[in-house]
């Protein structure tokens, strides 16, 4: 309800705010990946495995848009924007530096809202294969998907022949920032 | 006295994507 946490808020509270936001991002990955084309036709238990594995690194990608690199604030899905002293304050840190340096990088590419989205399907898909039974029909939909992804930028840039591996780079980038910082804590208050 | 549930993102991820394909089945 706050933009920024003011001094009358614990820490605690923040925290528990802070924990809450990831929430409704969660939701909305699973209700992303039930649009892109194919998804839905793996069997249900590769979509949950494919989910588990690769949302944190969808909403790495996602929440790069909410960075402002002048302000230096992050605005979350629920509309609550926090300063980086204030969240560097709760020990998310190393994660938000990481992911200041991420979002600087993918946001260099200046890539188009369709794009984006392409590019996070391709993230989804391309997450760890452990636990993957049919492996075989996850690779096919990776590799449809990075062929749709090719296609549509280097038809729009056609003069750039570097901007398509420089955004397949960015996939070792998030699995980096995933191994790194998906076993931080969070915290839900209990009533 | 205010008690939390203390989990990882991991887990807390995984938590709701199996609540979301159970509630849905």
């Amino acid at each position: 309800s706050c933009p920024v946490a003011p001094a009358s808020r614990s820490s605690q509270e923040v925290w528990e705010s802070f924990s809450q936001c990831f929430t409704p991002a969660v939701k909305e990955v699973v209700e992303f990946a039930k649009s892109i084309p194919g998804f839905q036709t793996l069997s249900q238990h590769d979509q949950v495995m494919l989910l588990k594995s690769g949302t944190f690194q969808v909403l790495m990608v996602r929440f790069c848009s909410l960075f402002d690199p002048k302000e230096r604030t992050v605005t979350f899905l629920n509309g609550q924007t926090y300063s980086l002293a204030s969240l560097r304050a709760l020990g998310m840190g190393s994660l938000l530096d990481a992911m200041f340096e991420f979002s600087e990088k993918l946001g260099s590419l200046c890539l188009e809202p369709d794009e984006m989205a392409l590019f996070m399907a391709v993230v989804l898909v391309s997450a760890d294969r452990s636990g993957i039974v049919e492996v075989g029909a996850v690779e096919q939909l990776q590799e449809n998907l990075i062929k749709a992804l090719r296609s549509l930028i280097t038809s729009r840039r056609p003069d750039d022949s570097t901007l398509f591996p420089k955004l397949l780079l960015r996939l070792p980038d998030l699995r980096t920032l995933n191994n790194q910082h998906s076993d931080k804590l969070l915290a839900f208050r209990i009533d | 006295p205010k008690t939390h549930r203390v989990m990882t993102l991991a887990d807390h991820i995984s938590h709701i994507i199996t609540q979301d394909f159970a509630r849905n089945q």
